[in-house]
């Protein structure tokens, strides 16, 4: 039997509008 | 050197280093600028198993950071290059194979149970060690729906035009040429003549479009399940569009276009059974029509004929049944026209069918999609990265 291997950490992500969101405002900064 | 080499092919653990000033550069060269005929002659998928090995290896050193850095910038690049390729099958076709592989690497190593059942030894110790990827995983298959409905969007535009043509003008069946309903011209003659064309509009002509449709997917390796949805969507318009010229054409409501109607729709299920894909689902889209060629066809005369008519057309509904009815036009003077009081037996033998009241198709239903779990039998310490793709700055560990 495999080892119990230590729980992973969850890597919190936006969902995919808010990543929209945040890309669209970074174009809006940069000329 | 044989030996060294050996010797460092055995040691990889399926891994790719970076430095994170980096990234933009990996970005770039695998997904930004990347032409699908670029890697036509590697393993499928090649930028979803690369853009994993640098995961892993951000997830192996526990750098938090660089993990959510990749695969921002990937989802973020994968978008602008689809924004900027709207119109392109083939790119559209690329990203979602590799956007799904991506999602199926990120179950597959997980390290969750669920999805370790068909995983060898090896590709079990090649599990993500820190991070829980879940959250991306929701994204990445958000992001391929996304792909999907503009994939499907793009091959819709490209077959709607064919479609009245290819299935209910051009004459693929030789013997029925010039057989038309009285007083009607021969509507597809002047197609007729360039049937070897990339652009006509024959049955042929439709057939090989999906047959293009369908072997880019296959060459990008999208998984067999997602390219029989796409299938599937595609023979619903392919069934709408043609149901619903019938019910508004007078001219092609005969016994002649019923014939060429039945023929063609049996060359299409004969595609999909030579593509296998006749378990997409996407022969069962074609009954209507199916249908329709049918009652084109069959005796419209006594009550037995009502009720065969009856227990025939399950797949249209009682007011399309009595529209094509109503137009069928006798091809000469010895065949009869419907009778009013056959249609009338029609409607009270199917008085109790509770069918919708519209008469027409809705050429823009969507299927939902599903992207089925779909591990993968490679084994990423065996990837090899052609050197042509400019990717020399990524170590292999």
């Amino acid at each position: 039997p495999r080892p119990p291997s230590r729980p992973r950490i969850l890597l919190k992500a936006p969902t995919l509008a808010e990543m929209e969101e945040m890309s669209i405002s970074e174009e809006e900064e940069s000329p | 050197r044989q030996v060294t080499l050996q010797r460092k092919e055995k040691d990889f653990e399926g891994m790719l280093e970076y430095v994170k000033e980096d990234e933009a550069r990996l970005i770039k060269t695998l997904i930004t600028d990347i032409r699908p005929g670029s890697v036509s002659a590697t393993v499928p998928c090649l930028p979803a198993y690369i853009l994993f090995m640098c995961i892993r290896h951000a997830d192996y050193v526990n750098d938090d950071q660089k993990v959510v850095s990749l695969l921002t910038s990937t989802i973020n690049a994968i978008k602008k290059v689809l924004k900027r390729n709207n119109d392109d099958f083939e790119m559209m076709s690329f990203w979602l194979a590799n956007t799904s592989r991506l999602l199926h690497c990120l179950k597959q190593y997980s390290g969750e149970e669920a999805f370790m059942t068909q995983n060898t030894a090896k590709q079990n110790e090649h599990c993500l060690k820190n991070f829980d990827l879940a959250e991306y995983r929701q994204i990445l298959s958000d992001l391929s729906i996304q792909i999907y409905q503009q994939l499907i969007k793009v091959a819709e535009g490209i077959i709607q035009p064919m479609i009245v043509s290819a299935m209910l003008e051009s004459e693929s069946i030789p013997s029925l040429a010039g057989v038309k309903p009285m007083g009607y011209r021969n509507r597809s003659s002047s197609m007729d003549t360039d049937a070897d064309g990339p652009t006509s509009y024959t049955l042929q002509g439709l057939i090989r479009q999906l047959a293009q449709f369908n072997g880019t997917m296959r060459d990008h390796g999208m998984d067999p399940e997602i390219a029989g949805q796409v299938v599937r969507q595609l023979f619903h318009l392919i069934n709408a569009v043609t149901l619903n010229n019938l019910l508004l054409r007078k001219d092609v409501c005969s016994w002649s276009t019923g014939m060429q109607l039945r023929y063609n729709t049996s060359q299409l299920e004969e595609w999909l059974r030579a593509n296998n894909l006749f378990q997409s689902k996407a022969a069962a889209t074609l009954e209507p029509i199916i249908q329709a060629a049918q009652l084109l066809q069959v005796k419209k005369k006594t009550s037995q004929d009502a009720e065969a008519i009856c227990s025939l057309c399950t797949a249209l509904t009682v007011q399309q049944i009595v529209k094509i009815l109503n137009l069928y036009t006798p091809l000469n003077e010895f065949e009869e026209r419907v009778t009013v009081s056959f249609i009338r037996n029609i409607q009270s033998n199917l008085q109790e069918r509770n069918d919708p009241p519209q008469l027409l198709m809705d050429t823009k239903h969507t299927f939902p999609v599903l992207f089925p779990y779909t591990p993968s039998a490679l084994s990423l310490e065996g990837m090899h990265i052609p050197a042509s793709l400019g990717l020399d700055f990524l170590i292999r560990v």
